[in-house]
């Protein structure tokens, strides 16, 4: 799969999407 | 007489055995296997990895002995509500935890040895309409329950001596969770799919609901076992209990999807599909690292390495019983499999 497939790939996704969530 | 009936099957023209049978236990009480697994547990300053088998009224705990032999050390007898499951919790000794329900999970308990009293012991740890239950690490429990208003997404931490430490609330999604999976390189993350077929993702610490993701539509009620996290993306082993036979992908038992937890797109990686010339469908099975295995509605077991998306063994049902459950050992390489008669076979793959 490439990038295009999926969209843009974060390595730190965990962080990212906890740090954007509602608490 | 015995080894022939579960010697296991060579697929296209495979010259090396990948299973090999290795012994045989049989609980004479028993009618009926409803579940297997293995367990750490320490007597007398020995720690060994035992058997633990099922069914519907009692379960019991099977020791090693010399000579590839097992002696039942302890039965515990359960009330009126059917064992439906046995929870493996991983990196746990001298502790069994066991799901009673009759077509729900309706009570969780744990089985367990008292040194204070010297005896086996039970306790509850957790009733209701319960959906799912997963073992996590450090002794920790998570599972999905419903009431007539709400899902309710809980964690429980149980001590080896049966009670219950801690408990933690994670935010629900809208619909009812059905399987739960940790997150292998990324510690504090969990994740589950719905009843609508989506992926959903938590942060084991705070609780929170980070993303849901949808599997799609030709793969309903989907089943996740494994879940990874590598180069930034979210690799999950899902299992397709409904799915359809398809010209492209034959007729599938697993399937390895990534996802990118980013944008919650996702593309199938690798199949597992029945054998070729295969009839019938997956029942229930297994995921331990790469390997994956299942009992098949023809009655028999087949083992799969989800990297190549092959079947590497096919046990054939034995004469007079058929598989009925299939589990991984907790350590090293070996496989559980019960049979409809109550009588357990232990190979190494």
């Amino acid at each position: 799969c490439s990038d295009s497939d999926l969209g843009p790939i974060s390595l730190d996704w965990f962080e990212e999407l906890s740090s954007e969530a509602p608490p | 007489t015995e080894a022939e009936q579960v010697t296991p099957v060579l697929l296209d023209g495979l010259r090396e055995e990948n299973l090999q049978f290795i012994s045989k236990l049989k609980d004479s009480s028993s009618s009926c296997a409803v579940d297997v697994s293995s367990v750490w547990w320490e007597a007398a300053g020995c720690r060994e990895l035992c058997v633990v088998t099922a069914c519907e009224s009692s379960v019991s705990l099977w020791k090693p002995q010399a000579l590839d032999c097992w002696e039942k050390v302890y039965t515990w007898q359960l009330g009126e509500i059917p064992v439906i499951q046995i929870i493996p919790l991983p990196d746990t000794c001298n502790l069994v935890c066991i799901a009673l329900g009759n077509l729900e999970i309706e009570e969780i308990r744990l089985l367990l040895y008292s040194s204070e009293n010297d005896s086996f012991k039970q306790s509850l740890v957790k009733s209701g309409n319960i959906k799912a239950v997963l073992g996590l690490k450090d002794g920790r429990l998570v599972s999905s329950s419903t009431t007539m208003q709400e899902q309710q997404v809980e964690i429980v931490s149980v001590s080896e001596t049966g009670r219950c430490k801690d408990r933690q609330t994670l935010m629900p999604p809208e619909e009812t969770v059905l399987a739960f999976a940790e997150v292998e390189g990324v510690s504090d993350a969990l994740v589950g799919t719905t009843a609508v077929n989506s992926v959903a993702i938590w942060n084991l610490k705070t609780g929170q609901l980070l993303k849901k993701m949808h599997i799609g539509y030709s793969y309903p009620a989907s089943i996740c076992h494994r879940a990874y996290s590598d180069s930034g993306l979210l690799f999950v082993v899902l299992s397709h209990p409904h799915a359809k036979e398809s010209e492209s992908c034959g007729n599938p038992a697993f399937r390895v999807v990534a996802f990118n937890p980013k944008t919650a797109r996702s593309t199938g990686v690798m199949f597992s599909s029945l054998p070729p010339g295969h009839t019938g469908r997956y029942l229930e099975g297994e995921v331990k690292a790469a390997c994956a295995a299942a009992v098949l509605s023809s009655g028999c077991i087949a083992v799969w390495d989800l990297l190549l998306g092959c079947c590497t063994a096919l046990l054939p049902p034995g004469s007079d019983s058929r598989w009925a459950v299939v589990r991984w050992s907790a350590a090293g390489s070996g496989l559980l499999a019960g049979q409809e008669d109550g009588s357990v076979c232990v190979y190494r793959y």
